[in-house]
């Protein structure tokens, strides 16, 4: 080890591994998680080598290798979906993987599909019969899906939705998975019956043969081409000409369309929604939190071993840690990653609180779930791609260097502050919640916990 | 602000409340303006159009605000060794003074923190730094990523930097095939 390295490790305040284990939310987490990457790393199919000097083709074929194999290695290890270890396969494996959209189809589905669609489609996804992904976003649409164009018109006669994307600006563009991989997709649609208008709605759509994968009739699809990272994601696009879906394909938990042509609803319309609450708020851990918490890591060790200018006449180069001015760089940096440690925790309990309600159809804390949601994911990851970037910038010429590991960090967490709803729209939803609270409570009706403080508000004003 | 030297503001609840005012503040501010915009006759879509920019901003105060809270919150009720518990102290003060720092306006806007005050909040943020980064190794080794996980040059366990740098270069395709420009542009150039 550097010996400048070396000794800013002997005179650590505290135990390293007590703190890990706090991290980790137990010592035997931490011995879970460490299994897991262990399995994982020394497997060579989930090698990261030369991985910085591959083309797009090669990245992608890469992840579409290691999510096949990791899909057999889950087995032979004997992990399951709702194991110990699930959380942590995707830190071990440390992102590069395909497939990540298909577990949001399949978080789509056990969230908003009935007990029988879950019957027939994840034991499908699961064993990868088929693969899947999320289609929300349009070419010219975004966060705001009351102005999505794609419909879906419910043909009573043959009880099949028909879907169409009726223009170039409403095709589906960005899902992952979708350009060369998934088989079926979610697709979010405009539900219409007798020529009435009922709102987005989810439906699974097949786009691909089973047999030979090409695309099934009426479904035009691809790769939307070269992004600024997520190379080893075939981010696609996906067009559709009155193709049909029987009436069972919409996902009908809370929302259903009778044989008659009856529509029934439980809860807001905010609940099809749901998928993208609780993909925010798994997000923040896996793609916000954990690549500062990478960046932090190499831009503080290196700032001990770089040694640059004299701090004092005389003496040797200093460590560049050693300067106010990298200091004030980097340890807010470092505070921030513990600070949203512990808010991803709050989150995750008030989720899981609120989760296991709308299951039991009290759907009272959607608006404040769906407010939080939006609000810390905006706030987090710019907060954090921020600092990330300034990580790099404090490795000066090094950082720039895709061999230090920071441009692919920065790029990737720079699209969280995009994807799953833009950050100034999703600022703006958590604002309206803020104000509505605010009149409630200037009323005197009670408001949801986070925001009590605004209760201080005196009755009238 | 009762703040009355620097250490106040190593209190958790000096600066939560702080933030709170804050929070509030720009909430219950952009509200009002919101309102009077409709009540003077301002479609409320356009009303709220012009008050956008503020919105957002009062959503980003309410995020930083429960953050800090739940921060100091779970600092407070950790139960597990001293030493943890006073860097996660150290840390959480300075994420909060950070926020102050950064952001002095929006603190200093209705007067709720001084000038005064505000200079007080500096020099508790830059005393933090120093505190903080004789453990700033440590903190950073505790979540525990591998070097294949980390996959920098920069950032490995061991500190070997500049070696890793230059074997990984050479690993590089362009330092090991011949690039088609020399052969379409450089050699014709040089032989001229």
């Amino acid at each position: 080890v550097n010996p400048d390295l070396a000794s800013e490790r002997q005179t650590a305040s505290f135990s390293v591994e007590k703190l890990t284990a706090w991290l980790d939310g137990g010592a035997e987490h931490t011995q879970t998680r460490r299994a897991v990457v262990e399995a994982i790393q020394r497997d060579p199919v989930f090698s990261r080598e030369n991985q910085y000097f591959q083309s797009q083709n090669e990245r992608y074929e890469a992840a579409v290798r290691k999510a096949v194999h990791l899909h057999k290695k889950t087995q032979e290890m004997g992990w399951t979906e709702n194991g110990p270890e699930m959380k942590y396969i995707y830190r071990a494996v440390s992102g590069d993987i395909a497939f990540l959209l298909h577990r949001i189809f399949m978080r789509s589905i056990s969230m908003l599909g009935s007990n029988q669609q879950i019957a027939k489609w994840i034991p499908l996804a699961t064993q990868f019969q088929i693969i899947g992904s999320y289609a929300q976003t349009e070419l010219g649409h975004g966060t705001y899906l009351q102005g999505l164009e794609t419909t879906a018109v419910f043909d009573i006669t043959t009880q099949e939705f028909i879907l169409n994307t009726p223009n170039l600006s409403a095709m589906k563009w960005w899902p992952g998975d979708m350009g060369r991989s998934a088989t079926h997709t979610v697709v979010f649609a405009q539900l219409y019956i007798h020529g009435k208008c009922y709102g987005v709605h989810p439906f699974i759509v097949q786009i691909r043969s089973l047999q030979d994968h090409s695309l099934c009739p009426g479904v035009t699809a691809g790769d939307i081409g070269p992004k600024m990272n997520f190379e080893h994601i075939d981010n696609g696009y996906l067009l559709l000409q009155n193709v049909r879906v029987p009436r069972e394909n919409m996902l009908n938990k809370f929302c259903e369309v009778q044989p008659d042509g009856n529509y029934k609803r439980q809860g807001s319309q905010q609940i099809n929604y749901f998928t993208m609450t609780t993909t925010r708020i798994s997000l923040l851990a896996s793609e916000v939190l954990t690549p500062l918490m990478k960046a932090c890591t190499i831009a503080i060790r290196y700032s001990v071993v770089r040694r640059q200018s004299k701090l004092a006449p005389g003496e040797q180069e200093a460590k560049i840690l050693d300067y106010q001015t990298q200091q004030e760089k980097l340890l807010p940096q470092l505070a921030a990653v513990y600070a949203f440690h512990v808010i991803n925790n709050y989150l995750q309990e008030l989720f899981n609180r609120g989760y296991r309600e709308i299951q039991r159809h009290n759907f009272d804390t959607l608006p404040e779930l769906h407010a939080l949601s939006s609000g810390f994911k905006a706030f987090v990851s710019q907060y954090c791609t921020s600092a990330v970037e300034i990580c790099l910038q404090a490795c000066g010429g090094h950082g720039y260097s895709m061999l230090s590991g920071l441009p692919s960090l920065y790029t990737n967490i720079l699209a969280s502050c995009i994807y799953e709803g833009e950050n100034t729209i999703l600022l703006l939803q958590t604002a309206r919640f803020l104000v509505k609270c605010l009149k409630a409570a200037s009323t005197g009706q009670p408001v949801p916990p986070s925001v009590t403080y605004l209760a201080a508000v005196k009755p009238g004003k | 602000c009762p703040a009355k030297n620097k250490s106040d503001f190593l209190c958790s609840d000096i600066y939560t409340e702080a933030y709170q005012h804050m929070a509030a503040r720009l909430t219950i501010s952009t509200a009002a303006k919101l309102q009077d915009l409709i009540q003077s006759g301002v479609k409320k879509h356009d009303a709220w159009n012009q008050c956008t920019v503020q919105l957002a901003q009062a959503a980003k105060a309410h995020c930083h605000y429960i953050t800090v809270k739940n921060f100091a919150e779970t600092v407070e009720k950790l139960k597990t060794e001293a030493g943890i518990q006073k860097i996660m102290k150290h840390l959480c003060d300075l994420f909060a003074l950070h926020g102050i720092f950064t952001n002095a306006g929006v603190f200093l806007h209705d007067g709720y923190i001084s000038g005064a005050q505000m200079d007080m909040v500096a020099s508790s943020y830059l005393d933090l730094l120093a505190v903080i980064r004789k453990d700033a190794v440590p903190l950073v080794d505790a979540f525990d990523f591998t070097d294949q996980s980390l996959n920098s040059a920069l950032g490995s366990y061991d500190g070997q930097v500049y070696q890793r740098l230059y074997e990984w270069a050479q690993k590089s395709p362009t330092n090991t095939q011949m690039s088609p420009a020399y052969k379409k542009y450089l050699k014709p150039l040089l032989h001229k």
